[in-house]
């Protein structure tokens, strides 16, 4: 085939009880997602561009975990990781513990394009979107209630787990 | 998490994915995204980006192995992303996509579903969230 494109949007548990209205706005955005692709390959641009425009939507839509809406730490912060890497060349680049960037992706592809090196980490990747002069946010613009909801279960369960059992995160691990 | 893989009418195989990571993360914790050859890889003969369990995905240098077993077996992409994800990877453990370098897509997990879409030069189209 002269093109090809494929997303995701996150895997796991995903309940089959949510209201026809919530499987239907996925089933979109994920269709618009593609389309952004889609028109960007179709008009002979790059796979390169198309990942980056991709994702860049994908993280600024608040339903999925990445960008805006993504999940909470334990401290109650969000810190964001993206990579991205060209197949013929494995020229790669990447960025982890970002917290003010607000699209790592394109954060990645500069460290890909631009640096002799391929990971950057926490400070070190923001001082690096600083030199990039990347577009920032703070921390609320990654704010959604669905994901704090979460993040107040996750943190009960915990507490819960640890007074059971006086081990703290026995059943999990997190690296 | 999200992720997208692309080839173009150049041939060049291109993976990125993203992610806020595992909600309640603590420790400076490091997931499989943004270590290439676990999360996110693309070689000469396909491009994959993963999502689910990153501690599970990162022990089976998921990427990479697909990757491998694609050229050394050899196997298709169908074949290798069966291979990770039914014979390393455990149930519920992760989602993967994937295009190889002739335009072929995968898009498969071993979990109950996965957000995903999928469309090629051929006029084939999908979106879908369970099997």
């Amino acid at each position: 085939k002269e093109w090809a494109i494929v997303i995701h949007g996150g895997a796991g548990v995903i309940s089959r009880e949510m209201p026809d209205s919530t499987k239907q706005a996925y089933r979109e955005d994920l269709d618009e997602a593609l389309s952004i692709g889609e028109t960007i390959l179709k008009d002979g641009g790059s796979s390169v561009d198309a990942v980056e425009q991709v994702i860049n939507y994908l993280e600024n839509n608040p339903k999925f975990n990445a960008g805006k809406g993504a999940v909470f730490t334990h401290d109650g912060d969000h810190e964001l990781d993206a990579a991205i890497m060209m197949g013929h060349s494995r020229n790669a680049g990447a960025v982890t513990g970002v917290r003010t960037v607000k699209n790592p992706i394109s954060l990645a592809r500069l460290v890909m394009e631009n640096s002799k090196h391929i990971l950057f980490a926490g400070e070190g990747a923001e001082q690096y979107a600083d030199e990039m002069e990347v577009e920032r946010v703070n921390q609320d613009y990654f704010y959604t209630e669905r994901r704090y909801k979460a993040w107040r279960r996750a943190i009960k369960n915990s507490d819960a787990q640890s007074s059971a059992s006086g081990l703290f995160y026995d059943k999990d691990k997190y690296g | 998490t999200v992720g997208c893989v692309a080839l173009d009418k150049d041939g060049q195989l291109v993976a990125g994915t993203s992610t806020g990571g595992m909600t309640n993360k603590r420790y400076g914790r490091v997931g499989d995204v943004p270590i290439i050859g676990s999360g996110t890889y693309a070689s000469e003969v396909v491009a994959v980006s993963m999502t689910g369990w990153g501690e599970r995905i990162m022990e089976a240098v998921s990427g990479h192995t697909v990757s491998e077993y694609m050229k050394h077996k050899p196997a298709t992409l169908r074949e290798a992303g069966s291979y990770l994800l039914r014979e390393v990877l455990n149930p519920g453990d992760a989602g993967m996509i994937a295009v190889d370098k002739n335009g072929n897509t995968l898009m498969d997990m071993n979990t109950q579903g996965m957000f995903r879409g999928k469309a090629d030069a051929d006029g084939n189209r999908e979106v879908a969230i369970w099997e």
